[in-house]
C-alpha cells in the first residue's frame, strides 16, 4: 500500500514537473508529500514557480495560472495511469487565448501518447476549432435537452443560441 | 476496453432517448448555459457506479430523474447505458468472455437503482471494480467536472493527496 | 439592527426578483430567511425557476445558470445601497455569448441608475466591446505589471500577447 | 466621494509606480494570466482597510510587498494611495472639510501597516468607517474577488445572510 503510493508519488512527481514547464513554457514546479513520514497520512503540497517569478504559495498565483498548475497535476496522475476515457467540463474557463492554445496542444500531445478518448465542454470558440468533431446540446424544447452532431460554424452559432 | 457509445433515457434533462457516439480523439460538447452539457457527461459517471447523490449536485439519487419541464411531466424512470468494445479482451474475468459489454444503470423513484452487464443484474460494487480494473470510473482523476479545478487548488493537502491515491 | 437587516432583505428581494427575471429572460426566483425566526440568526436561502424548468435547488441549476442567479444578489444587494465604485473579477468567465450581453445590458442598466463606476476585469472579447474604455496590464518585464491605455484592437491583441 | 485615481507603489507585482485613473462608466482591464490585473484591484481593497492577508491571497500582510523576480530584488515598502474627489461634502465629519482626500496606506517588511489621510496618521478603523459611511470598503457586496460567485452559490444560508449584512 504505502510502497505503491510512494511509486505512483515518484511518477506523477516526475510528469508534473515536465508538464508544468510545457503549460507555463518554463518556470519549475514539484509535488511534496508533507506532514508526515507516512505517505498514508501525508499531505500533497504544490510548489510552484512560473517562468521568471520568484517561487510562492499556491494562493498568490493567478487565477489562470492556478488552473494551469491544478490541470499539470491532473494530467500528470492520467499519464501515470491512462484511463480509456478522460472527461474535461469547462477547464478552460480561466485561460486567456495563448493558454487556451497551449492546454490544446497538450490535448493533442496526450492524444498521442495514448489511445483516450477525450470528451472537452467549452463555451471557448478557439478550443472548439482544435477538437477533431463537435456536438451541441439544445433545449428547443425548453427544460429538455437533444444532442446534435454540429460543425464549427455551427457550432459557433450555438453560442448565440439563446 | 474502449468506450464506444452513451445512451440516455429519462436522465436528468435529457427526457427523451439520446445516443452519444464517443469516437477516436478529441470530441467537444458546445451549447449554450443550462442546456445539458454537464447533464451528459454526468451521467457516463453515474452508469459507471457514482454512489453519492453529491457528485450529482442532487440531494438525493432521484434528483437524476427527469423532474418535469414547461410541457412534460415528471418521469419516474431513468436509465443510462454505457457500450465498450471488450476485442482486446482486457476486461475483469467474470466480463471477458463478451465481445462487448453493456453496462446499464436504471433508477426507479424511491426504489434504488439496479445495474446489469449484458443484461445479467450485477451489484454496484462489480460495476465499479470493472472501471477501477480499466484505471476508470466516476472517481478517476481523467473525469474533471465543472469547478472540480478550483476544488484541487483550495483543497487541504492531505485532500489532495487522496485525489493521488486515485492513481496508485 | 434586527428591523434594518428585515427592511434590507425586504428592498435586496424586490431587486433580486426583478434582476433575476431580466437576467434569465423569465422564469421567476426569490430569497428566503430560513432556519430561525430571528433575522439576525437566521439563513439566507435562493430558491430559483430559470423560465420553461421546474424549481430546482440551487445545486442542480447549470454553472451559468448558478453564476447568473448569484450576481443578481450581488446587484440587488447593490442597488439597495449602491456603492460609489464596484469591482467585478472575471464574473463573467461561466457565461455563454447571449449571457455575457445580457450581463452587459446589466452594467449599462446600473451604469443609468446610479453614479457608480464599474472596473470589470474580463478575458471576454465581447465584455471588452462593451467598455467605454480599457486599460491593459502587461508583464513586458517578467514578474512586473506595467498599466497601459488600450483600444479594443490593442486589447484583442493582448489576449495573444503571451 | 467620487474615486478619481489609484497609485501603486512596490504592490504585488507593481513594484513600479503606477497609476491608475478611474473615470465614469464602464472601465475594462484586461491582460495575460497572471499578469497583475487581480493584483490592481486587491490594492484597492488593501488601500480601503482589508485586515485579513487571506483576503489578499497571502499568508500573511508582508506578501503584498514585492518580492522580487528574475532581474528585481524585493523590495521592504509597499505604498498604495487612493484619491477621493469630495465636492459634494458627505464625507463623515472627521474628513469633510477638504475638497480632495487622498487616502494612504503603506506597510514596510515585519513592521505592519500605517494609514494617512491628506498627509495626517489616522487608525485602519478610522479609514475602515470612511469607506462604510459611503457604502463601500473592502468587505462591500460591489467588490467581487475572482471566484467569489462561486464561494456565495456553494456557501451555507449562514455566510449568505452574513453578505446581506453588509448592505443593512
Ligand atoms: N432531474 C432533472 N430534471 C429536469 N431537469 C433537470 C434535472 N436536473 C437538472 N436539470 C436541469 O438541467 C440544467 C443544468 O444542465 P447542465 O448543468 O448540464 O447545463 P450546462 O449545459 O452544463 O450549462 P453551463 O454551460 O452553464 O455549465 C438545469 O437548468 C437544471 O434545472
Ligand atoms: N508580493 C508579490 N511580489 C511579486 N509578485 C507577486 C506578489 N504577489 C503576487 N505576485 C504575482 O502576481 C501574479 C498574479 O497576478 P494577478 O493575480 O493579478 O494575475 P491576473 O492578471 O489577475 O491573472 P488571471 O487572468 O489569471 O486571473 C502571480 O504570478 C504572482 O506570482
Ligand atoms: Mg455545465
Ligand atoms: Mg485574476
Amino acid at each position: 500500500g504505502r510502497q505503491r503510493l510512494l511509486a505512483a508519488f515518484e511518477q506523477v512527481n516526475h510528469h508534473f514537473k515536465d508538464l508544468f514547464v510545457t503549460l507555463f513554457g518554463g518556470g519549475e514546479a514539484e509535488l511534496q508529500l508533507v506532514e508526515s513520514d507516512d505517505p498514508l497520512e501525508a499531505g500533497l503540497e504544490i510548489l510552484a514557480k512560473p517562468p521568471g517569478k520568484k517561487p510562492q504559495t499556491m494562493t498568490l498565483l493567478s487565477g489562470g495560472e492556478q488552473a494551469l498548475t491544478a490541470m499539470s497535476l491532473i494530467f500528470a496522475i492520467f499519464l501515470t495511469n491512462p484511463s480509456p476515457i478522460c472527461v474535461l467540463d469547462e477547464v478552460d474557463a480561466p485561460l486567456d487565448d495563448a493558454n487556451v492554445e497551449r492546454f490544446c496542444d497538450l490535448l493533442d500531445e496526450m492524444g498521442r501518447r495514448t489511445d483516450t478518448r477525450f470528451i472537452t465542454i467549452t463555451h471557448n470558440p478557439i478550443t472548439m476549432a482544435r477538437m477533431r468533431r463537435l456536438f451541441g446540446v439544445t433545449m428547443a424544447e425548453r427544460g429538455v435537452s437533444q444532442l446534435v452532431s454540429v460543425d464549427l460554424e455551427q457550432a459557433e452559432r450555438f453560442l448565440e443560441a439563446s | 476496453m474502449i468506450f464506444t457509445k452513451l445512451r440516455l433515457h429519462g436522465f436528468k434533462s435529457f427526457v427523451d432517448s439520446s445516443e452519444f457516439l464517443i469516437e477516436p480523439g478529441l470530441t467537444g460538447i458546445v451549447g449554450p448555459n443550462g442546456c445539458g452539457k454537464s447533464n451528459l457527461v454526468e451521467a457516463m459517471r453515474w452508469v459507471m457506479g457514482e454512489s453519492s447523490y453529491k457528485n450529482m449536485r442532487g440531494s438525493g439519487m432521484d434528483d437524476v430523474i427527469f423532474s418535469g419541464s414547461g410541457n412534460r411531466p415528471a418521469r419516474n424512470i431513468a436509465e443510462v447505458s454505457l457500450t465498450i468494445d471488450n476485442s482486446a479482451r482486457n476486461a475483469p474475468a467474470a466480463f471477458n468472455q463478451s465481445e462487448t459489454l453493456e453496462v446499464t444503470r436504471r433508477i426507479e423513484r424511491e426504489s434504488g437503482s439496479v445495474y446489469r452487464v449484458n443484461g445479467k443484474e450485477v451489484r454496484a460494487r462489480d460495476v465499479q471494480l470493472l472501471f477501477a480494473d480499466a484505471s476508470s470510473g466516476a472517481r478517476s482523476p481523467a473525469m474533471v467536472r465543472q469547478g472540480q479545478i478550483g476544488e484541487i487548488i483550495s483543497a487541504k493537502p492531505q485532500a489532495r493527496r487522496r485525489i493521488l491515491e486515485e492513481a496508485a
